[in-house]
């Protein structure tokens, strides 16, 4: 079988689904001042799996929104207008669904896969590591 | 009640991979 190592090469996927390779690639992220696009698609991740019955989501749902859609962060702006639009009328109307950061989600994530995740396989900090 | 902050900490942590 293919050693963690190996398998970070072929997929985004399998690099943040291994803990070291999450943790290196954050740290490849922060150098390049862009974290905040990881720690949203992690959020996303976490909020998808949250009880929607749960009074917390809705404030979940909110505090992402505000963190990184609302304030034209790095990550509002890989992200389509229509997308945050959707997202913002959600929090406003309390339309709190599951899936209402799936979209958002995949564009930073497509965003990530041809940027960051090219840059970090040809990184020192990846190379070192190696 | 939880600060902002702790929800989102919370909320990145519980989707972040475990050990091997």
């Amino acid at each position: 079988p293919d050693s963690p190592l190996v398998r970070w090469t072929k997929s985004l996927h399998f690099l943040l689904g291994d803990q070291d390779g999450a943790h290196l690639f954050r740290t490849f992220l922060e150098r390049e001042n862009c974290v905040d696009t990881l720690d949203f698609w992690f959020a996303c991740n976490g909020f998808r799996q949250m009880d929607l019955k749960d009074s917390k989501t809705a404030r979940v749902a909110k505090v992402i929104f505000k963190r990184y859609i609302e304030n034209n962060s790095i990550v509002a702006k890989q992200m389509k207008p229509a997308t945050k639009t959707f997202i913002r009328d959600s929090v406003k109307k309390q339309q709190i669904d599951s899936a209402m950061f799936d979209q958002a989600q995949t564009e930073i994530q497509s965003n990530m896969e041809e940027n960051a995740y090219q840059m970090f396989l040809t990184s020192d900090i990846y190379l070192e590591y190696v | 009640m939880d600060s902002e902050d702790d929800l989102l900490q919370k909320c990145i942590t519980s989707a972040m991979p475990k050990q091997r």
